[in-house]
Protein backbone atom coordinates (compact mmCIF):
# COMPACT_ATOMS: atom_id res chain seq x y z
CA UNK A 1 0.00 0.00 0.00
CA UNK A 2 1.14 2.89 -0.74
CA UNK A 3 1.99 5.69 1.95
CA UNK A 4 0.87 9.44 1.52
CA UNK A 5 4.25 11.48 0.60
CA UNK A 6 4.23 8.46 -2.40
CA UNK A 7 0.49 9.44 -3.21
CA UNK A 8 1.05 13.04 -2.82
CA UNK A 9 4.79 13.03 -4.68
CA UNK A 10 2.43 10.98 -7.59
CA UNK A 11 -0.24 13.18 -7.16
CA UNK A 12 2.33 16.52 -8.03
CA UNK A 13 4.25 14.41 -10.37
CA UNK A 14 0.76 14.10 -12.74
CA UNK A 15 0.20 17.48 -12.80
CA UNK A 16 3.77 18.82 -13.88
CA UNK A 17 4.50 19.99 -17.62
CA UNK A 18 5.91 17.05 -19.99
CA UNK A 19 8.28 17.57 -22.01
CA UNK A 20 7.51 18.65 -25.82
CA UNK B 1 7.94 35.79 -30.60
CA UNK B 2 6.96 32.18 -29.78
CA UNK B 3 9.90 31.04 -28.10
CA UNK B 4 9.56 29.95 -24.31
CA UNK B 5 10.92 32.66 -23.00
CA UNK B 6 8.51 34.65 -24.69
CA UNK B 7 5.93 32.86 -23.60
CA UNK B 8 7.00 32.51 -20.05
CA UNK B 9 6.46 36.41 -19.53
CA UNK B 10 3.15 36.55 -21.03
CA UNK B 11 1.52 34.69 -17.76
CA UNK B 12 2.45 32.40 -14.53
CA UNK B 13 0.07 29.93 -16.71
CA UNK B 14 2.58 29.78 -19.63
CA UNK B 15 5.69 29.84 -17.23
CA UNK B 16 3.79 26.78 -15.63
CA UNK B 17 3.06 24.92 -18.30
CA UNK B 18 6.56 24.85 -19.69
CA UNK B 19 8.63 21.72 -18.74
CA UNK B 20 11.69 23.93 -18.12
CA UNK B 21 10.13 27.40 -17.24
CA UNK B 22 8.40 25.34 -14.62
CA UNK B 23 11.60 23.71 -13.41
CA UNK B 24 13.51 27.02 -13.17
CA UNK B 25 10.60 28.64 -11.54
CA UNK B 26 10.54 25.63 -8.65
CA UNK B 27 14.63 26.38 -8.50
CA UNK B 28 13.40 30.46 -7.75
CA UNK B 29 11.28 29.35 -5.02
CA UNK B 30 13.70 26.60 -3.40
CA UNK B 31 15.72 29.47 -2.60
CA UNK B 32 13.40 31.51 -1.70
CA UNK B 33 11.91 29.13 0.69
CA UNK B 34 8.31 29.15 -0.94
CA UNK B 35 8.35 26.18 -3.12
CA UNK B 36 5.77 24.68 -0.90
CA UNK B 37 3.17 27.48 -2.64
CA UNK B 38 4.06 26.08 -6.37
CA UNK B 39 3.83 22.01 -5.05
CA UNK B 40 0.34 22.72 -3.67
CA UNK B 41 -0.57 24.68 -7.27
CA UNK B 42 0.44 21.23 -8.81
CA UNK B 43 -1.18 18.77 -6.40
CA UNK B 44 -4.30 20.80 -6.78
CA UNK B 45 -4.53 20.53 -10.49
CA UNK B 46 -3.10 16.64 -10.14
CA UNK B 47 -6.00 16.59 -7.80
CA UNK B 48 -8.77 18.12 -9.54
CA UNK B 49 -7.59 15.32 -12.59
CA UNK B 50 -8.24 12.39 -10.19
CA UNK B 51 -11.44 9.83 -10.26
CA UNK B 52 -13.38 10.57 -7.69
CA UNK B 53 -14.21 6.43 -7.62
CA UNK B 54 -10.50 5.44 -6.83
CA UNK B 55 -10.29 4.94 -3.67
CA UNK B 56 -6.83 6.72 -3.85
CA UNK B 57 -8.41 10.45 -3.93
CA UNK B 58 -9.54 10.86 -0.39
CA UNK B 59 -5.92 9.81 0.41
CA UNK B 60 -4.64 12.63 -1.60
CA UNK B 61 -7.11 14.91 -0.38
CA UNK B 62 -5.88 14.26 3.44
CA UNK B 63 -2.53 14.22 2.55
CA UNK B 64 -2.90 17.71 0.56
CA UNK B 65 -4.48 18.77 3.76
CA UNK B 66 -2.03 17.39 5.96
CA UNK B 67 1.35 18.67 4.36
CA UNK B 68 -0.09 22.00 3.20
CA UNK B 69 -2.88 23.47 5.18
CA UNK B 70 -2.70 21.66 8.91
CA UNK B 71 0.80 22.45 9.18
CA UNK B 72 0.59 26.57 9.04
CA UNK B 73 3.11 26.16 6.97
CA UNK B 74 3.46 28.89 4.01
CA UNK B 75 0.75 28.00 1.94
CA UNK B 76 -1.54 27.71 5.21
CA UNK B 77 -0.43 31.75 5.93
CA UNK B 78 -1.26 32.27 2.51
CA UNK B 79 -5.11 31.09 2.81
CA UNK B 80 -7.97 32.71 4.24
CA UNK B 81 -9.10 31.26 7.44
CA UNK B 82 -12.77 30.66 5.83
CA UNK B 83 -11.03 27.96 3.14
CA UNK B 84 -8.95 26.07 5.50
CA UNK B 85 -12.21 25.73 7.63
CA UNK B 86 -14.42 24.62 4.31
CA UNK B 87 -11.44 22.19 3.57
CA UNK B 88 -10.75 21.00 6.86
CA UNK B 89 -14.60 20.39 7.31
CA UNK B 90 -14.73 18.39 3.72
CA UNK B 91 -12.16 15.88 5.04
CA UNK B 92 -13.78 15.68 7.99
CA UNK B 93 -17.04 14.79 6.56
CA UNK B 94 -15.63 13.07 4.31
CA UNK B 95 -17.52 15.14 0.93
CA UNK B 96 -14.89 14.56 -1.15
CA UNK B 97 -14.86 16.82 -4.40
CA UNK B 98 -13.05 17.52 -7.35
CA UNK B 99 -13.17 21.16 -6.76
CA UNK B 100 -12.44 21.30 -2.80
CA UNK B 101 -9.07 22.71 -3.39
CA UNK B 102 -10.11 24.95 -5.99
CA UNK B 103 -10.53 28.24 -3.73
CA UNK B 104 -7.14 27.71 -1.93
CA UNK B 105 -5.47 27.15 -5.19
CA UNK B 106 -6.62 30.46 -6.76
CA UNK B 107 -5.70 32.00 -3.60
CA UNK B 108 -2.33 31.00 -3.50
CA UNK B 109 -1.74 31.52 -7.34
CA UNK B 110 -3.36 35.30 -6.88
CA UNK B 111 -0.32 35.77 -4.31
CA UNK B 112 2.49 33.77 -6.47
CA UNK B 113 1.32 36.08 -9.95
CA UNK B 114 1.38 39.31 -7.63
CA UNK B 115 4.67 38.77 -6.38
CA UNK B 116 6.85 35.46 -6.90
CA UNK B 117 6.54 35.69 -10.20
CA UNK B 118 7.71 39.14 -11.11
CA UNK B 119 10.45 38.21 -8.79
CA UNK B 120 11.06 35.61 -10.80
CA UNK B 121 11.46 37.54 -13.78
CA UNK B 122 13.75 39.39 -12.52
CA UNK B 123 15.99 37.64 -10.75
CA UNK B 124 19.69 36.17 -11.02
CA UNK B 125 18.23 32.88 -12.15
CA UNK B 126 16.08 33.73 -14.87
CA UNK B 127 18.28 36.31 -16.33
CA UNK B 128 21.33 33.64 -16.44
CA UNK B 129 19.09 30.84 -18.24
CA UNK B 130 17.71 33.85 -20.76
Amino acid sequence: IDSEDDLLQECISSAMPKKK
Amino acid sequence: PDSPLARWTKSLHSLLGDQDGAHLFRTFLEREKCVDTLDFWFACNGFRQMDLKDNKTPRVAKAIYKRYIENYGIVSKQLKLATKAYIKDSIKRQHIDSVMFDQAQTEVQTLMEENAYHMFLTSDIYLEYV
